[in-house]
């Protein structure tokens, strides 16, 4: 070994070595050129604007303290310890204990469980009205939406476009990255996630995900409304040829466009239902932060619901073009919707801020042309963290 | 957390809460 060390003859080649160098340098110095120019287009973290509370909330790592939260309300809790630590919070938070599911406190493991518990079976009468509230909680605003403008508070309004993303390809990557409307489209049949895995979507609505939506469909493909019509009860309602905008958020003559923001408070149950008879045909999830949305941030922060991360539902009901919006936030990070398993939110991935992914759920029902949900169907929830 | 919902109806349609109201799953929100 010596001898080789000592006496092999070193033969160095200098034009083939800094060729490679340089074929190496030129790769390495393309790559930053590219990340650069991609910082700038898709902005990763809110730049804030407002009173110093904004600027604290948006120096600190929300989306990691949110996964963090998580993580840690997962952690088993020791079964004696359970029913008086569940009670307690039961007591700050206002929690009624009378109308869970299941009311022994043991069986819950720890306090996302507990969090994400069931009602009793009767608990929530849905009542006769054209549009039953979604979720328990306080309605923080209401109206009509003008023009583009959804008012978040007396004067401040957001876009709708930027809510709910547009397919205006006319726009800028930086106006789109803004307004929330740089979109990865993802096909019908197949689709993929943030991670690029590859689902069937006809796969997962045939592997008994899709059970209620047979319910809620008779066997001409037509969706049902049993109690919430009582002018025609039991009538066939035909969701099917009701075609609305839905990409541009266009109203019919005589029509306009509402809103209804509901707040959900950490003691409140935490599962959301169908508001209405209505079909689901695309979902955009798009990235975001995940500031509060208390009152107390609603007033603050401007632009709070098309800062946060969240999942736009679009579709049509009756009276044309329907949607609903789970946005997350700090605690509550992770949205849930009970026929999308490839959905996942909250997230490690650094996705850029106001981007979406789309996923169309038209091959869940052919005649349809998405999911069907009937009043008071549960469609998900949020969970801790 | 929260919901938000857009949607299209006639213009007779009516909420039936008020700001600040607390709601529960399944109580109506407004009607036509």
């Amino acid at each position: 070994l010596v001898d080789s060390w000592k006496n092999t003859e070193t033969k160095w080649y200098p034009i083939p070595v800094a060729l490679g160098l340089s074929v190496v340098g030129f790769i390495q110095y393309r790559r930053v050129i590219q990340r650069e120019e991609e910082r700038l287009e898709h902005p990763k973290k809110y730049v804030a604007t407002g009173p110093w509370q904004v600027h604290v909330a948006a120096a600190l790592p929300l989306r990691s303290l949110s996964r963090l939260w998580g993580s840690f309300n997962s952690l088993t809790i020791p079964e004696p310890l359970r029913p008086i630590g569940y009670k307690l919070y039961s007591w700050i938070f206002g929690c009624n204990l009378d109308e869970m599911k299941n009311p022994n406190l043991c069986d819950y493991p720890n306090l996302s469980a507990f969090f994400y518990r069931e009602l009793k079976d009767g608990a929530r009468p849905i009542a006769n009205a054209t549009l039953v509230s979604p979720s328990d909680g306080k309605v923080l605003h209401f109206g009509i939406v003008q023009g583009q403008d959804i008012e978040q508070i007396k004067g401040v309004t957001y876009k709708l476009d930027a809510l709910l993303g547009n397919d205006d390809k006319s726009t800028s990557p930086v106006e789109n990255a803004i307004l929330g409307n740089s979109r990865q489209i993802v096909d019908e049949e197949e689709f993929a996630n943030v991670n690029g895995i590859e689902y069937s979507l006809d796969d997962m609505m045939n592997e008994g995900h899709s059970v209620k939506t047979e319910s809620a469909v008779g066997p001409d493909g037509l969706a049902r409304s049993e109690t919430n019509d009582p002018q025609d009860e039991r009538a066939l309602v035909k969701l099917a040829d009701v075609t609305p905008d839905i990409a541009n958020h266009k109203v019919k003559p005589g029509q306009a466009m509402f809103f209804c923001v509901v707040y959900l408070a950490p003691g409140d149950y935490h599962r959301f239902h169908s508001p209405t008879n209505w079909i689901v045909q695309t979902r955009r999830h798009f990235a975001g932060e995940l500031f509060s949305v208390s009152p107390y941030f609603v007033n603050l922060l401007q632009n709070l619901f098309v800062l946060n991360e969240r999942v736009a539902l679009l579709g049509k009901w009756k009276h044309g073009f329907f949607s609903m919006i789970p946005v997350g936030a700090t605690n509550v990070g992770s949205i849930k919707i009970n026929f999308d398993e490839a959905l996942k939110t909250n997230q490690k991935e650094d996705i850029p801020l106001g981007t979406y992914t789309e996923v169309t759920y038209k091959s869940a029902s052919k005649i349809l042309g998405g999911k069907a949900l009937r009043y008071g169907d549960e469609m998900g929830g949020f969970y801790l963290g | 957390s929260t919901v938000v919902l857009v949607f299209e109806a006639p213009q007779s349609f009516e909420f039936k809460v008020t700001a600040g109201q607390k709601i529960k799953m399944g109580e109506a929100l407004g009607q036509i």
